[in-house]
């Protein structure tokens, strides 16, 4: 493994978007997995509707029938996934743009299928496992936990205490192996996460956790996915 | 009680604002967060219906530059203050911008395989 990669660098992810007053960072999250996934299918990047799966995505858990996709009072990257998979693919941003509400009807329109999922996975515990996926198959869909997020300016987020309760999906686009820490008066391996709270949050809408011990969950849930080379219309 | 001055102006994130909480007085205290409440309206573009409701984002905000103190103890490696979300409750935070299900993947969930990582 490289002791550094960002997909930034390589073409795989688009600007950040801003999800605003609605809880759908889960489609963020799994829209920009299946952007990174058709960018390494086709070299070509292309920006997803997230309004297809807040107006359109009502997947259930399949073990718990009354837990759903449900726009903006949240979801779940994997039923997401399998949302994309059955309905046969995800439209783009431009024609299906995001509203940031959930109360429209579902426009999908099947002859405007941008990208495909063929297949989706979930990743081990093992960072390395993480790594490896990352980096052999485009950003990865992570949850997280999202209380010190709030607050975060800049820097390696690496707090003492953390809860692993997830409540935040975002997208795992790299890793970089030397972010000082001035404290601990040493180097602090991170991740590179990409938000959906704008420009204006954080690292210019990225944030920076620190790699090693499941800080914040963030091993926790991760997932995985494939595209398949699509010719958009 | 510290405030990272960076997240007040968006400028030198090499400069800290400190305010002294127990030489200053309470007027001056209060004048100070009035101050940074004035710079985080205008940074995010924020306006509010009506006196009651921005006396009570103020309260909230007060609460999160005490709260994000304490994140900046307890995460001193990164940098935490002010942000769009100060005038949020951790309750309407949650309600409003985060929205993960409840995590239960099924059983027959597919695994990635294990990939090679020593070379």
């Amino acid at each position: 493994l490289p002791e550094d990669f960002d997909w930034r660098d390589k073409g795989a992810v688009g600007p950040v978007k801003n999800q605003g007053s609605c809880g759908s960072c889960w489609s963020f999250s799994a829209t920009g997995a299946l952007e990174g996934a058709h960018f390494l299918a086709t070299g070509e990047l292309v920006s997803l509707s997230e309004q297809q799966l807040v107006d359109c995505d009502h997947e259930c858990d399949p073990e718990e029938p009354d837990s759903c996709d449900s726009g903006c009072n949240g979801g779940l990257m994997n039923s997401a996934f399998e949302y994309t998979f059955k309905a046969g693919g995800l439209m783009r941003e431009e024609d299906y743009p995001y509203t940031g509400t959930d109360r429209g009807t579902c426009k999908f329109d099947k002859n405007k299928v941008a990208a495909r999922v063929a297949n989706f996975s979930v990743v081990s515990l093992d960072e390395d496992q993480i790594a490896a996926n990352l980096v052999k198959n485009g950003p990865l869909a992570v949850a997280i936990n999202a209380v010190f997020m709030q607050t975060y300016i800049g820097g390696v987020s690496c707090p003492y205490i953390c809860s692993r309760r997830l409540d935040h999906g975002v997208l795992l686009v790299g890793y970089g192996s030397a972010g000082y820490s001035p404290i601990r008066m040493k180097d602090k391996p991170y991740w590179i996460i990409k938000n959906s709270w704008g420009e204006k949050w954080g690292e210019n809408g990225f944030y920076k956790i620190c790699r090693g011990r499941n800080v914040c969950g963030v091993d926790s849930m991760v997932s995985t996915v494939a595209a398949v080379q699509t010719t958009s219309q | 009680s510290a405030v990272q001055a960076d997240a007040l102006n968006g400028d030198d994130p090499l400069i800290r604002e400190v305010v002294d909480g127990q030489d200053a007085s309470s007027s001056n205290l209060l004048s100070a967060e009035q101050h940074h409440f004035s710079l985080f309206k205008s940074k995010f573009k924020k306006s509010y219906g009506s006196q009651e409701e921005h006396d009570y984002r103020f309260s909230v905000f007060k609460a999160n530059l005490r709260r994000a103190a304490r994140h900046q103890a307890l995460d001193p490696t990164a940098s935490h203050g002010v942000t769009q979300f100060s005038d949020l409750t951790p309750a309407e935070f949650r309600k409003q911008v985060l929205g993960l299900r409840r995590l239960r993947l099924p059983k027959d969930a597919n695994e990635a395989p294990i990939l090679p990582t020593s070379d």
